[in-house]
């Protein structure tokens, strides 16, 4: 589903020229349930961030469902990022004023779903990360490990066939974290959905099938 | 060097009330290294929070050096946290407009330092925690491990007697996050600071003295 060949990153400041990923070639197939690991600074949110059709690589090429990137327009690369691919964001990035229910409601908008649909999937999804009860709050009310469930639940409610998850688990208990994989394998075994998790956490990546090492923004 | 005695918090959204502590009674010596356990939503923030003058309790006592916080003015409240506290925050709150290196010196401003001990102290902490090299970056252009750690780098540069922690590792890996714990450790030993960390990150709270545990707002 997802394939890189020689992706480099370089961040430009001014002057300061960053490389942040060095010839990174990947091959995932659907259905992968991948952990991507290495130290704080080694490029695996640069990585998911490209890989998730939200940054742009410096050099190399990206594949998604065999079509080249590059040769897309930007209008087919939104398509694509919005029917295909759910993100969870490493600072959650939830809309600040949007409720909890809205901002997990919101992907289902760009689908043309029914309402009664909407809210029903909503509801479900909500329950199944354990933060239906704080529907209404907005996301500066809630705690910590709370926004991450809310950002998960927005990136799993359209069940796409790519997710990707920047650090999913840090700000979660055990028990919840174990809760939170469970739901995340469900999904893999219902719906064939590929994940790819950046991680430092090691309850995460000893379930996942395999795992993708990165140092210095260099594959391991 | 702090304690509280029946300590309640309750939230107020229009009509419905949580309560996110309940009866929180706690007395810290001076150079404890305390872990704060507990689940998702179980008031470990809000605690936080409360212990770091930073949010009002909403029932019960707390004091700080003996001082009743209640007997005190806001103005009072506000010298005490910025000359005897560090707080290290859950979502790191960085001011998004000023340089890694601006975020971290500031707490020094608020103490007349001379520029040229400034200038050592901000170096030397950003050096210690591992990000020296971003010190012009702003905290948008850092990994989100970076960030945490020029969070820290903040609480930590004034050496206050107190240390207040939201979960200081939850985005580190294991090396990055055993290099930060030793930097508390030395700091405890050298300076006798009071560390108070809210985790569920077992490296960390394997390597603090003792452990607190909260479930619903209550202690267990
Ligand atoms: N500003 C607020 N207004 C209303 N409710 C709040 C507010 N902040 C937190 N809460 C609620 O209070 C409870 C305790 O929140 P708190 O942030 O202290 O939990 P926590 O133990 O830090 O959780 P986590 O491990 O997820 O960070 C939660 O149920 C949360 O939804
Ligand atoms: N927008 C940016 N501009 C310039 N440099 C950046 C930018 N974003 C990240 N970097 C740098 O690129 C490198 C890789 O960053 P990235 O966020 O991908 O790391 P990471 O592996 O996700 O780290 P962490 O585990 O701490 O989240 C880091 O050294 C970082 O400072
Ligand atoms: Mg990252
Ligand atoms: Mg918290």
């Amino acid at each position: 589903i997802l394939q890189t060949k020689n992706l480099g990153k370089i961040y430009e400041m001014g002057e300061i020229k960053i490389p942040a990923l060095k010839d990174i070639n990947l091959d995932l197939k659907a259905g992968s349930f991948v952990a991507l690991e290495g130290p704080s600074g080694s490029g695996k949110s640069t990585l998911l961030n490209i890989c998730g059709l939200l940054d742009k690589q410096t050099t190399g090429e990206l594949f998604f469902n065999d079509s080249n990137i590059t040769d897309l327009t930007a209008k087919q690369i939104t398509q694509i990022r919005r029917d295909k691919i759910g993100f969870i964001f490493q600072g959650f990035n939830l809309v600040p004023v949007m409720s909890v229910y809205d901002n997990v409601e919101y992907p289902l908008f760009l689908n043309n779903v029914s309402n009664k649909k909407r809210r029903l999937q909503t509801i479900d999804i909500l329950k199944k990360v354990g933060v239906a009860e704080y529907a209404k709050h907005l996301p500066d009310k809630i705690s910590g490990g709370q926004k991450q469930r809310v950002a998960i639940a927005r990136a799993l409610i359209k069940k796409p066939p790519l997710i990707i998850a920047d650090e999913p688990t840090a700000n979660l208990d055990t028990k919840t974290a174990t809760d939170i994989i469970d739901l995340m394998h469900q999904m893999a075994a219902e719906y064939k959905t590929t994940f790819i998790i950046a991680t430092h956490d090691k309850r995460m990546s000893q379930r996942c099938d395999k795992i993708i090492k990165l140092e210095d923004g260099a594959l391991k």
